[in-house]
């Protein structure tokens, strides 16, 4: 998918910030 | 049948009772009991004080310490609702209850509002999503020219600024979810059903049935 054609905020939410199925990784 | 193991177990200041917990949260006691068993290693990570400070926070999602998120920041601070610089265990579950795959979906969407909501406003104002499209870019490898980022933020708003104010309320967030559900789809952990396999050593002691 070209940027462009995202949606600002599906951008937005493939941070990593945003993954907390880290604080599960032993 | 009483446990034996739980007498005099040292708990952590903002403990709170998993019956408690379970009974506001979509979490099954034994479920809160695993959680404690995270909760406990990541509260130590660094000060064990048994409080999740910043940087536990951040060493438990990016590994780094240090490393300066904006998206971090903000769940963080939605997880710290004493809004006292750390995170306590009641705080700790029934923030990640919102990413249970069981809880209802309208609290889903209101924690994404006010997650994107930056200055607390009640809105999500155009200045914003460009600040989190330009955080996101910064921390991955995309580059965009300001012309293209301008366009991607000018549309969408457009979609979801449906009163055409200048800025996305509750209410038109809550359409554009629906008309975008993936959106949301980052405030479900699907881990969090299995988190008793995760952490079970608590769990085999427990003293109360689901």
């Amino acid at each position: 998918v070209a940027p462009v054609t995202m949606n600002a905020f599906e951008l937005i939410s493939t941070s990593q910030g945003l993954n907390l199925s880290s604080l599960f990784e032993k | 049948m009483g446990c034996f193991c739980s007498k005099g177990v040292k708990r952590t200041p903002g403990y709170e009772e998993p019956t408690v917990l379970a009974a506001e949260t979509p979490f099954t006691v034994s479920e809160v009991e695993a959680l404690y068993e995270l909760f406990k290693k990541l509260s130590s990570s660094i000060i064990d004080d048994g409080l999740i400070h910043k940087e536990e926070f951040n060493l438990a999602l990016f590994r780094n310490r240090n490393k300066r998120n904006l998206f971090a920041d903000r769940i963080f601070d939605l997880f710290d609702v004493k809004r006292n610089g750390v995170i306590e265990f009641g705080e700790f579950v029934r923030s990640l209850g919102v990413f249970h795959p069981n809880a209802p979906i309208e609290d889903k969407i209101a924690f994404a509002f006010r997650l994107y909501d930056l200055r607390n406003t009640g809105s999500i104002e155009q200045e914003e999503l460009k600040e989190m499209v330009l955080a996101l870019l910064h921390e991955s490898d995309l580059v965009l020219s300001e012309d293209v980022i301008e366009t991607i933020v000018d549309k969408t708003f457009s979609q979801a600024d449906a009163k055409g104010d200048g800025k996305i309320d509750q209410e038109e967030w809550k359409e554009f979810v629906s008309k975008n559900p993936s959106l949301i789809r980052n405030m479900t952990l699907p881990y969090l059903k299995d988190i008793t396999l995760a952490f079970p050593s608590f769990v085999l002691r427990s003293e109360v049935e689901d």
